[in-house]
């Protein structure tokens, strides 16, 4: 048996919302810990991995590991019926092949169920290495959002490079080139709204625009998103979820040939 | 040129 209760169920709507554009198939999978999803882009470009901990949930129940097969376009037209104060119900049995999901709100006394059918998904899971990255850049998510939105109208591809001088993405194109400069900065009262460089060596990475667009779907789940490079490995991408999980993006490099 | 890279050559499967 396997339950689960979120006062806020806006956090689960906004992790589907985060995810959808890039992966259509996915399994969720429910511990005793913990309710997470490991997954890649079709293209094999990108990985996603989400973790939400049992202590996020009012109630959380889960008597065995199992896997929820969901088509996440279905689960977002259900996730559309939701107030915005909901709370979410999951419920599924051991063996079950559907996921019970309820939409409760106390204030106007509405519950809403929906039974939605589970699909058997292969799942290829990625051993991701823990690695000491050369470069970790903390920022608001909003500021990282409209930089990577800003630069798409320069080229395809962004340039993001770590030096003393700060972080800057750039973007070239046929109109000319764009870049934006983000330096240190700790001035301001709110600590969501620093910027913070640690820097061990200058990176410098390509990536594919688009994707980092798709990966700032994530930014209501968020004030601070944090970036993570080294030379010739994926950069990661992590919204944290207050203290109770994250959603975070692998992406890899583009390489000159 | 410059090619996309995918994430399976940086990580092994499980």
């Amino acid at each position: 048996m396997f339950e689960a209760r979120l006062a806020n169920g806006n956090i689960f709507k906004m992790i589907v919302e985060s995810i959808r554009e890039l992966v259509v198939d996915v399994n969720i999978d429910c511990s005793t810990e913990e309710l997470s999803i490991q997954c890649m882009d079709s293209a094999h470009v990108a990985l996603v991995s989400m973790s939400l901990s049992q202590s996020a949930f009012d109630h959380f129940r889960c008597d065995r590991s199992l896997s929820l097969g969901l088509n996440l376009p279905n689960v977002s037209k259900i996730f559309k019926m939701m107030g915005r104060d909901d709370t979410m119900v999951l419920k599924a049995e051991d063996s079950a092949d559907k996921l019970m999901l309820m939409f409760e709100n106390d204030k106007s006394g509405t519950i809403a169920d929906f039974e939605l059918k589970l699909m058997a998904i292969e799942a290829e899971q990625l051993g991701v290495p823990d690695t000491a990255y050369k470069c970790s850049i903390s920022m608001p998510s909003s500021e990282f959002q409209r930089i990577v939105r800003d630069l798409q109208v320069m080229g395809d591809t962004c340039k993001i490079s770590c030096t003393k001088e700060g972080l800057k993405f750039s973007a070239t194109g046929q109109i000319g080139t764009g870049n934006i400069l983000m330096r240190q900065n700790v001035a301001s009262e709110k600590e969501e709204d620093h910027v913070t460089i640690d820097m061990e060596e200058p990176v410098e990475l390509n990536f594919a625009l688009r994707y980092l667009n798709f990966f700032t779907k994530a930014t209501p789940l968020s004030p601070t998103v944090i970036l993570k490079m080294s030379p010739g490995l994926p950069i990661v991408i992590e919204y944290p979820i207050e203290q109770l999980g994250h959603v975070k993006y692998y992406l890899a490099p583009k390489m000159e040939e | 040129c410059v090619l996309q890279a995918k994430i399976l050559t940086y990580y092994s499967y499980w």
